[in-house]
């Protein structure tokens, strides 16, 4: 386990 | 024009603490149902989500929408100079330059009134959908704070699995390894001290612990703190303010090579 996502692959940019 | 009182300076003191490692400028979008911030850290795996209710204040006035922009770091330098029991205002104007703090002392008659000039910040907003997480949890929000540095002694992340024999936070690093097991919990007498765990299908996945003690600054806000958690989506770490405020992070999880 070593690579963080980023969080705009689950929220969506508005 | 924004004025809004707070009884406590303290609460604002509080929340900015927790924040501040996380974000360093940041928009206070304040409009007539509060003051709201939403703001990502520099790696953008992390996201801070703050409301304060109108009701939270007392009186609140916001007569349109206004964002301030401003430098963390900044307000922290003003937020010292209040004591903790300060009544504490905020004031702009419809389209400010500065935002205008004011503490007042309760017990005696000094009033300190302080500016703090505003930035202009172009933030991307993300959108947060309603989510049905598949594990809630609501655990004291020390334990938490303890788990999460006794682990990071070991180990740069954490498992968490939830099941419905509890919920184990794990970790293994270059010396060994550790875990923490808890099981839904009621405390009569000291509600504050319950676990509950809500589940509806069993999780497990990996977290930064760096960012985690990191949200645990915000522990001294609430008692309790409650984790939301899905398969593949970002953990919600929340701790609920009085009326309905809240001080929300949200943490996407690590993912296998």
């Amino acid at each position: 386990y070593s690579q963080q996502l980023a969080l705009e692959l689950y929220f969506y940019l508005s | 024009m924004l004025e809004a009182r707070l009884e406590q300076a303290n609460l604002l003191k509080k929340v900015v603490d927790a924040i501040k490692d996380l974000v360093q400028d940041c928009n206070f979008d304040c409009n007539d149902s509060g003051i709201a911030l939403q703001a990502m850290d520099n790696s953008h795996v992390a996201l801070v989500s703050m409301m304060l209710k109108s009701e939270s204040f007392s009186p609140f006035r916001c007569d349109r929408n206004i964002a301030l922009g401003i430098n963390l770091t900044s307000l922290t330098k003003v937020l010292r100079c209040a004591a903790n029991e300060d009544i504490l205002t905020l004031k702009a104007e419809d389209a400010p330059d500065v935002v205008n703090l004011v503490f007042e002392s309760a017990e005696s008659d000094r009033l300190s009134e302080y500016d703090i000039k505003l930035m202009d910040i172009d933030q991307e907003h993300l959108g947060i959908p309603e989510t049905e997480y598949a594990a809630t949890i609501s655990m004291p929000s020390a334990e938490f704070q303890k788990i999460c540095r006794d682990l990071m002694a070991l180990s740069e992340s954490v498992s968490i699995e939830c099941t419905k024999e509890g919920v184990k936070f794990a970790c293994s690093g270059d010396i060994g390894s550790g875990s923490v097991t808890l099981r839904s919990h009621t405390n009569v007498e000291k509600p504050q001290l319950n676990v509950e765990i809500d589940l509806s299908e069993p999780v497990a996945l990996t977290f930064s612990l760096k960012y985690l003690v990191n949200f645990c600054k915000a522990s001294g806000l609430s008692e309790q703190v409650r984790l939301c958690l899905s398969n593949e989506v970002p953990l919600l770490v929340e701790y609920a303010l009085s009326n309905n405020s809240y001080l929300r992070f949200y943490l996407a999880p690590k993912i296998g090579d």
